[in-house]
């Protein structure tokens, strides 16, 4: 699954995610994706978000809503927003996540349980960053 | 000083740090720079966070080093079938395509439903149509299969002929 978040200079957010699946994938699976809410949100009062892994356990949490409802209602920092859900009901809602967020003041947040998360981002005039594995 | 930014990340089939090439992750690397760069420029000269998403989705879809577009992982069936949604915060109009086969960039098509129909989300037979009505690039099922992704489909498919071996 690939995704991208943006904030423009008029201050809006607006979100994209685009996949071909999973490998061997029943005919007619539908993943977190193309779901508003389960894989893909956004809104200018809270954030956007853009979701990876695995697609039933993201679509189950509805989890690109649930980071922006944290930020919108519980008032969370982006990025304690994202940690908590990707931690939400981690006894039932078991897998790979990897979350993309940008909110309205151009602050980035990147958080994900897998060794590999391909992944880069650019604020304004500084320079690119662009990471593969979990460490760098 | 204006604020703008964005942020992408780029899906591929290998998850694990051990199957990953040294080469592929070099392609990666550039494929995500690539990608940002396309988004980040657009954003740099004044234009919307819905055209610079787009355009950075796009250059992954491109890029077959990525799970979408060309690249995609296969069904069972041996297909590419594609999913794709795009959003904008400040109307929060919403595009999404599911089942998507044929159409070079999904994520153009989603974007195609949020400005060009009355609807939120279409699937399969109806996202194909509709690209079609709008005029969208298509591509031959050739197009979005790759080496990497036809001998994984094929690894599969053999695991599961060697699994019904003692079936009737």
């Amino acid at each position: 699954t690939v995704g991208a978040v943006a904030l423009d200079q008029a201050g809006n957010l607006a979100v994209a995610t685009s996949t071909g699946g999973i490998e061997g994938q029943a005919k007619g699976r539908v993943g977190d994706s193309p779901v508003l809410g389960g894989g893909t949100y956004a809104s200018n009062d809270s954030c956007a978000v853009s979701c990876t892994g695995d697609g039933e356990v993201i679509l189950r949490g509805a989890l690109a809503h649930e980071v922006c409802a944290l930020v919108k209602y519980q008032g969370l920092p982006l990025a304690e927003a994202c940690q908590a859900a990707l931690r939400l009901h981690d006894d039932k809602l078991k897998g790979d996540k990897g979350f993309i967020a940008l909110d309205p003041q151009g602050r980035v947040a990147i958080e994900f349980n897998t060794n590999v998360m391909r992944r880069a981002y650019r604020v304004g005039e500084a320079a690119p960053y662009i990471a593969i594995y979990q460490d760098e | 000083m204006t604020l703008y930014a964005i942020a992408i990340h780029g899906g591929a089939l290998t998850m694990k740090p051990g199957e990953l090439s040294e080469e592929e992750a070099a392609f990666q690397r550039v494929g995500l720079g690539k990608a940002l760069h396309a988004g980040w420029l657009i954003l740099n000269r004044g234009g919307t966070a819905l055209d610079a998403v787009e355009a950075a989705v796009r250059s992954l879809e491109d890029n077959p080093h990525f799970n979408a577009g060309r690249g995609s992982s296969l069904t069972r069936q041996g297909e590419a079938e594609m999913d794709a949604a795009i959003m904008d915060g400040r109307t929060l109009q919403a595009g999404a395509v599911t089942g998507v086969r044929y159409v070079q960039h999904p994520i153009g098509l989603a974007r195609a439903v949020l400005e060009r129909s009355p609807h939120a989300f279409l699937a399969g037979d109806g996202a194909l149509e509709f690209a079609l009505a709008c005029g969208l690039p298509l591509a031959a099922p050739s197009y979005f299969q790759t080496d990497k992704t036809r001998q994984q489909w094929l690894a599969l498919a053999q695991q599961e002929s060697n699994q019904l071996a003692g079936h009737d």
